[in-house]
């Protein structure tokens, strides 16, 4: 396959590095159960 | 520069649990059969600006039914959730709302209603008895045995059946059926009954007293009946309407 490497390259740039221990948020839904799940 | 977009809401944000209040508050108050449900997940929260203080918001609601029956006073706070081992009955709701300057109205509500499959029920607890249909013999059985074991022992009012809740049948070790149903107090006494219980009525929506009955019949290897009936009392504005003959 042919990849754009300007992209590739590009991609790599704006990647914003992400301090040591950096857990992402939750996703907003489903929400938490509160009681089981069958 | 416009003001960016308000971030996307999350399911276990206080205004989707204000919402999911509202919408589970609506489904039990329409409901007019079987048990309270109450809030198990918001399972996805849409919201669609109309205006300022204008919002119409869809909700996605996993609901778990309680030990409450549809007629009984107790607060929905203090319903239990049936356990899993009960075989838990799951509520799927699709609830539109609208919020106006800060307050929630429910526009629509579509419920539908499943047990846990009993593959589920089996695998954690394998002797546990599992829901039987409403038709199945055995039930209805135990259902006129329970019954006529109250009125031949009370000294108050005639009860009368009006929906059977729930039913479950356990085979071994033992052969039981257990069965919880709604009654209704009529206008005779139970003595009255005995004459001719065909002539007592139900007693009219200003004076109706409501109740419910959970029994317990071992079939084998000897047959042994508890019931227990509780009336709930006259509940104003209360009132019971018979299932359509279409619905199951």
């Amino acid at each position: 396959p042919v990849a754009k490497r300007a992209v590739a390259e590009a991609a790599q740039h704006d990647k914003v590095p992400r301090p040591v221990g950096f857990v992402p948020p939750p996703p907003p839904c489903p929400g938490k159960i509160r009681h089981f799940k069958i | 520069a416009p003001a960016a977009p308000p971030a996307p809401l999350g399911c276990d944000d206080p205004e989707s649990e204000a919402a999911a209040a509202v919408a589970v508050s609506y489904i039990n108050g329409h409901s007019h059969h079987g048990y309270k449900f109450a809030l198990n997940r918001i399972d996805n929260i849409r919201i669609l600006p109309q205006g300022p203080n204008n919002d119409i918001i869809f909700l996605e609601l996993d609901l778990l039914e309680t030990t409450c029956h549809i007629l009984s006073p107790t607060p929905l706070q203090n319903c239990t959730v049936r356990s899993f081992t009960e075989h838990a009955v799951e509520g799927d709701c699709d609830v539109k709302l609208q919020k106006v300057d800060g307050k929630f109205s429910v526009l629509a509500s579509k419920c539908h209603s499943h047990a846990d499959s009993s593959e589920d029920v089996l695998q954690v607890c394998p002797e546990c008895p599992l829901l039987a249909t409403w038709n199945n013999t055995e039930v209805l059985t135990t259902v006129t045995a329970a019954l006529n074991d109250h009125n031949s022992k009370t000294a108050d009012a005639y009860l009368k059946l009006l929906e059977i809740g729930r039913a479950r049948i356990q085979y071994a070790p033992a052969h039981v059926a257990l069965v919880e149903f709604a009654v209704a107090a009529t206008n005779c006494s139970a003595a009255q009954a005995k004459d001719n219980a065909e002539a007592c009525q139900l007693l009219p929506d200003d004076q109706s007293n409501y109740g419910f009955c959970a029994a317990t019949m071992v079939l084998q290897p000897s047959e042994d009946l508890t019931v227990n009936c509780q009336l709930y009392g006259h509940q104003p504005g209360v009132t019971y309407s018979q299932p359509a003959q279409d619905t199951s």
